[in-house]
């Protein structure tokens, strides 16, 4: 009845980044803000 | 079909489980993602650096899979994926799931994802975030009587490698104390809940007298709306950085709990985990750029910092999540 699915914690795409001195680059290029303006336009429609 | 799930962030996705697509069956790591709704893997046909670091699917090597010709599109939070609609038997644990529509990726969503360690992503939202027509994962295995209760929940561990838990169709009591928290869904789209206020030191420094939160796993961070940074950023003397903040590694020390009040019920979230400890950076991420604008939104996202202290189930048969202390 119950099924468990085990899970693993990984690196992020940020740790990488940051690792390779590319998060702020990253960060630069896609600012979270994009994703805040996409949530309001979907939540208007 | 195409579908926008504006909230997915690959950025900080950190937890994967294995499933297999075909007959015979290919692995894939998955991000298991309440934030969207599709499932999608890259194909062989995908070409570039990217998928080349990945597992691919490969529709001529399983007898089992139906394409649909359809081209589809995913737009996430700053990217996209693009590929075909395929049906196929997906293997989730010991479920079976049989002609399951999920996205063929042909082109990987920038450079970055060479940085991913996951292949692909499975979503765990509403259906009606997902691509048109197609069923999501989820709710395939409700309607093919694979699960008990229509219902699953999450344990995460800060633990590297092991710990870390979905459970699907019950929820095993033992991964939490005291008694679940039942808070309704306030939106179909995303796990999207009511929230009462974000407080510290007992004073309310942000969503004061209600906002609307996510509960996201699959996004690591906590993220609140750009409209409710600067309080709290003044309290804990972050300094900007690009779209995030960062705060000397010491304040994890001296800094009280964010207590985030959901129901009626708080919800304290210690200083050690809402900072992020790498090096020197840390904080949490908001994005300056919009809070001028007049038309912001107030939606908090409750990711795996949230998430580990608190287990998490998510009910569809009664639209509501539920939460105890982990």
């Amino acid at each position: 009845c119950l099924v468990k699915i085990p899970l693993m914690k990984i690196k992020s795409i940020r740790e990488n980044l940051w690792e390779n001195d590319m998060l702020k680059d990253y960060l630069e290029k896609y600012p979270y803000s994009l994703a805040y303006k996409l949530l309001d336009r979907y939540q208007d429609q | 079909g195409i579908s926008l799930e504006p909230m997915r962030n690959y950025l900080d996705l950190a937890y994967i489980g294995i499933i297999s697509i075909g007959t015979p069956p290919q692995e894939f790591k998955v991000i298991l993602d309440t934030g969207s709704t599709d499932l999608w893997v890259p194909s062989i046909y995908c070409v570039g650096q990217a998928c080349a670091d990945h597992n691919v699917f490969n529709p001529l090597l399983s007898s089992t899979f139906r394409g649909s010709g359809r081209p589809i599109s995913i737009a996430y939070g700053t990217r996209q994926m693009s590929g075909f609609l395929g049906y196929d038997t997906v293997k989730i644990g010991d479920l079976v799931d049989v002609g399951q529509g999920f996205g063929l990726n042909v082109k990987e969503p920038g450079k970055f994802m060479k940085y991913a360690v996951f292949d692909g992503i499975l979503g765990l939202g509403y259906p009606s975030l997902s691509v048109e027509g197609t069923t999501p994962v989820f709710d395939n295995l409700w309607n093919q009587g694979l699960l008990s209760q229509n219902l699953f929940a999450f344990c995460l561990s800060s633990k590297e490698e092991k710990g870390s838990v979905l459970m699907l169709g019950r929820v095993d009591p033992s991964y939490y104390t005291r008694n679940l928290n039942w808070v309704p869904v306030s939106k179909l789209l995303y796990w999207q809940i009511a929230m009462d206020s974000v407080a510290m030191n007992g004073k309310v420094v942000a969503c004061d007298g209600n906002c609307q939160a996510i509960v996201h796993a699959g996004t690591s961070l906590l993220i609140d709306p750009p409209n409710s940074i600067r309080g709290i950023r003044k309290k804990i003397n972050a300094q900007h950085f690009g779209s995030e903040h960062i705060i000397e590694c010491d304040a994890i020390h001296t800094l009280p709990d964010l207590v985030f009040t959901i129901n009626g019920v708080n919800y304290p979230v210690p200083a050690s985990a809402y900072i992020q400890q790498a090096a020197l950076r840390g904080c949490w991420s908001s994005s300056e750029e919009y809070v001028n604008k007049s038309h912001s939104t107030n939606t908090w996202v409750l990711g795996d910092v949230f998430l580990r202290l608190y287990f998490s189930v998510f009910d569809r048969a009664n639209d509501r999540t539920g939460l105890a202390p982990a």
